[in-house]
């Protein structure tokens, strides 16, 4: 056995895809047959069906989007331009879950021996797509590197047919699939909890926000306290406890700040400056006053080397482990240079490397203790730098308890 | 980074240097490296990054060097599929010697 299951499948066996657009390399009727033909490799050996759908939308899309993209193309792995890598997928699950991602940048064929073949391509990335991971057998298909154009009749290699039959059972004669399915991923009740909560806390009345609100806007440390925003107020917390229970208007604070919330906020060790951000605009504040000449509309976030459309930051931290400072958008982050006031090259990468973080983030913040903490809903996560994990993959405690006396 | 021998000229020197962060960069994406080192490549020890290119190497079925030979950077020139090549974690402390 040399295939690997990477730990998700689909608890279902007929599954959508969408074309969510085609490479300018190939007729789109061409791309259209070889996908489908790429499709097939794996509905031949199980039960899988492969339906079409033509429209999607935020609520109920197809499982499988195909995109042809070229460097970043929101996600946390951008594409390097023609060579290296070709293409990508994400394993089941909601959102980007089983989406494949074809690098633009590559010359790809369907019939030639030049450039590259995209039916290998497509089924490849269509068995991760199913819940394969990378098999270390040459010639098996989930072989992590390209081998060329196939011959015309292409058939599963045997180390793959196993390992899609052993996630989607065998297609066998009296036609009734045997699947073994994952435990249920849907949300813990925690999590539907969490779900209605927040609801409800959205719905209330932004003019008053007590103490023991339930989900705050952004977190951070600034000269030793901790300060902690939620619409458009913010608490105080200092080493002895709360400053005072109820909270301050933040323009009673930070003169002349224009927005009614703050999405992000972090100090820079340069110069002890306070960076807000807010939509798609950020601020610098020294101490309480904004930076001299600073638009009070806000500056753009492209100014940073952020993408044109990113929407919003939605935590940004200076890291324990190497003081270093980040910023998150959905599950995606960047390093950020603060002596460039620039993003280090070759971000964003994937929010998944600090292993079992939530996403999207609300807030996180260096703590007093030298630890770092990822805020969520109601609970903080501490993190253990040494292990870039999460200490509990449940939630190590709740703010309101821990940090607003509650 | 791997002890660099100072007699040779530097431009050599800065291209040992440069095989070697992307290599580790390399490593990194593609699932051979865990801990703090998956967000800052250049901190790993000489001792995680033998480590991370012998699993690497094994997942490739090369000679089990440890190091960034010609074979092995060849290896990871060749275009590929962007997803890592997760191993079970068990895979990882027993390379085949």
């Amino acid at each position: 056995k040399r295939y690997v299951i990477s730990g998700s499948q689909w608890e279902k066996t007929n599954l959508t895809f969408r074309f969510l657009n085609y490479s300018p390399d190939v007729k789109f009727t061409k791309i259209r047959t070889v996908i489908y033909e790429a499709f097939r490799v794996w509905s031949q050996v199980t039960h899988l069906t492969f339906t079409e759908i033509m429209f999607g939308s935020a609520k109920k899309d197809a499982d499988i989007r195909i995109m042809f993209a070229q460097k970043f193309h929101h996600d946390g792995y951008p594409f390097d331009g023609p060579g290296n890598i070709l293409a990508h997928a994400f394993f089941p699950g909601e959102n980007k879950g089983g989406d494949a991602h074809f690098d633009d940048d590559e010359n790809w064929t369907v019939d030639s021996d030049e450039g590259v073949n995209l039916f290998m391509v497509a089924a490849h990335e269509f068995g991760h797509a199913l819940g394969l991971s990378h098999s270390k057998t040459p010639g098996s298909l989930m072989y992590p590197w390209y081998a060329g154009k196939q011959s015309k009749y292409y058939t599963l290699p045997k180390d793959d047919v196993e390992g899609i039959q052993k996630l989607y059972g065998v297609k066998n004669s009296n036609n009734t699939p045997v699947i073994v399915l994952v435990p249920n991923h849907e949300g813990s009740k925690e999590d539907k909890d969490e779900k209605k909560e927040e609801e409800e806390d959205e719905n209330k009345d932004e003019g008053f926000v007590d103490n023991c609100t339930h989900k705050f806007d952004a977190i951070t440390r600034i000269r030793g306290d901790v300060y902690i925003f939620k619409g458009k107020y913010f608490w105080r917390w200092e080493s002895g406890g709360m400053k005072d229970s109820s909270p301050i208007l933040i323009t009673q604070f930070w003169y002349n700040y224009p927005e009614d919330s703050v999405d992000a906020v972090f100090e820079r060790k340069k110069g002890s400056k306070i960076m807000f951000f807010k939509g798609n605009k950020y601020w610098l504040y020294d101490a309480n006053h904004m930076e001299k000449a600073w638009p009070i509309e806000g500056r753009p976030l492209t100014e940073l080397g952020l993408p044109a459309d990113l929407k919003k930051i939605d935590a940004a931290f200076t890291w324990s482990y190497n003081k270093r400072t980040y910023l998150v958008s959905d599950d995606m982050y960047w390093k950020f240079d603060e002596n460039e006031n620039y993003v280090v090259y070759d971000y964003p990468r994937d929010m998944k490397i600090w292993q079992g973080v939530p996403t999207p983030l609300d807030a996180a913040f260096q703590f007093n203790d030298g630890k770092t903490y990822f805020i969520k809903g109601k609970h903080y996560w501490e993190f253990l730098d040494s292990q870039m994990r999460v200490k509990t993959k449940l939630p190590t405690g709740n703010i309101s308890e821990r940090w607003m006396q509650c | 980074s791997q002890p660099v021998d100072s007699a040779q000229p530097r431009t050599q020197r800065s291209a040992g240097t440069n095989i070697q962060k992307k290599g580790m960069k390399y490593l990194m994406e593609f699932g051979y490296v865990n801990g703090p080192s998956l967000e800052m490549e250049n901190l790993m020890s000489e001792e995680a990054q033998v480590k991370a290119i012998r699993r690497f190497q094994a997942f490739a079925n090369l000679p089990l060097t440890g190091r960034l030979d010609h074979r092995t950077i060849e290896w990871m020139e060749k275009p590929r599929c962007g997803n890592k090549d997760t191993l079970p974690e068990d895979t990882w402390g027993n390379e085949r010697k």
